[in-house]
């Protein structure tokens, strides 16, 4: 496993943005995305899980100093889409691990997680790709969140 | 924008799974995908997004040639997290977009999300990372997804 994992990277100027219970329909999404576009706002994680009667929750990260003009733009973006509400919370970071083939090594999700859950962190987010795991923890945990996943996976620091 | 899109990929071997209100707390995330991890279950996408009163979903996905080995351990595992239930369902499909510096693209995530809108396909999961924006779909429209996708960034079929 340990070859697999090549380096864990950090960010910490990151804010969480949630559209709250927004309809499960096509073009929902895009209707999201377009005024943020268009406001030049860059996006960075996208996230949503499954529906619920018909609703689910659609969150994204953006960097801290972008919140102010993104809080502007929520409330009409929620209106447009008819979601219940939105929430926007400064103060996370983003831990990621980088490796390859990380789809395909059963256990690796589980060892990021538990170098995570023993330094007691909470995980407010998740997602992955072949190549990333992302997760979302609050910004002062940052640096033990890194220790961990470095010791866990015998990286050097740098 | 369309530099910035490299290839679409997509898999249509795909069950998703989902753990139902599970806490949100410190362990949860290592105590779900430990089991998997030695029961030799790969694991694709995992995805969470933010919790509401204390809980939240855990999502993943599988191969679903997998999905009877992941439902025999489900029960265990739920109740094993104290969470509410589980949903477990195939005939889902990824399609992901691959490209470089997806973030900090203000507006490519709009143009994902209206060239599926555009054909009418709904968007089941999101999770993005830098490289990759990986949409979950039924499997029935991935075909039509993915030619939507080729044409929004002018990219050759292969
Ligand atoms: C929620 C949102 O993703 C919706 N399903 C869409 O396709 O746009
Ligand atoms: C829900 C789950 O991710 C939990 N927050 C954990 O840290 O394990």
């Amino acid at each position: 496993i340990r070859q697999k994992v090549r380096a864990i990277a950090h960010e910490t100027d990151v804010a969480k943005v949630t559209i709250l219970r927004v309809p499960d329909k096509p073009g929902i999404a895009a209707s999201i995305f377009g005024p943020f576009g268009d406001a030049g706002i860059d996006i960075d994680i996208v996230l949503q899980n499954v529906s619920h009667d018909g609703t689910t929750d659609l969150s994204f990260t953006i960097a801290e100093s972008h919140l102010p003009k993104a809080r502007r733009m929520l409330g009409s973006v929620t209106r447009k889409v008819q979601a219940q509400g939105y929430t926007a919370t400064a103060g996370v970071a983003k831990v990621t691990v980088i490796g390859s083939g990380l789809r395909g090594t059963p256990g690796i999700y589980a060892k990021i997680f538990q170098a995570l859950a023993d330094a007691g962190i909470n995980i407010q987010m998740i997602a992955t790709s072949e190549i990333h795991v992302t997760c979302i923890i609050d910004r002062p945990r940052v640096r033990e969140a890194v220790r961990a996943l470095h010791a866990a996976f015998e990286l050097e620091r740098i």
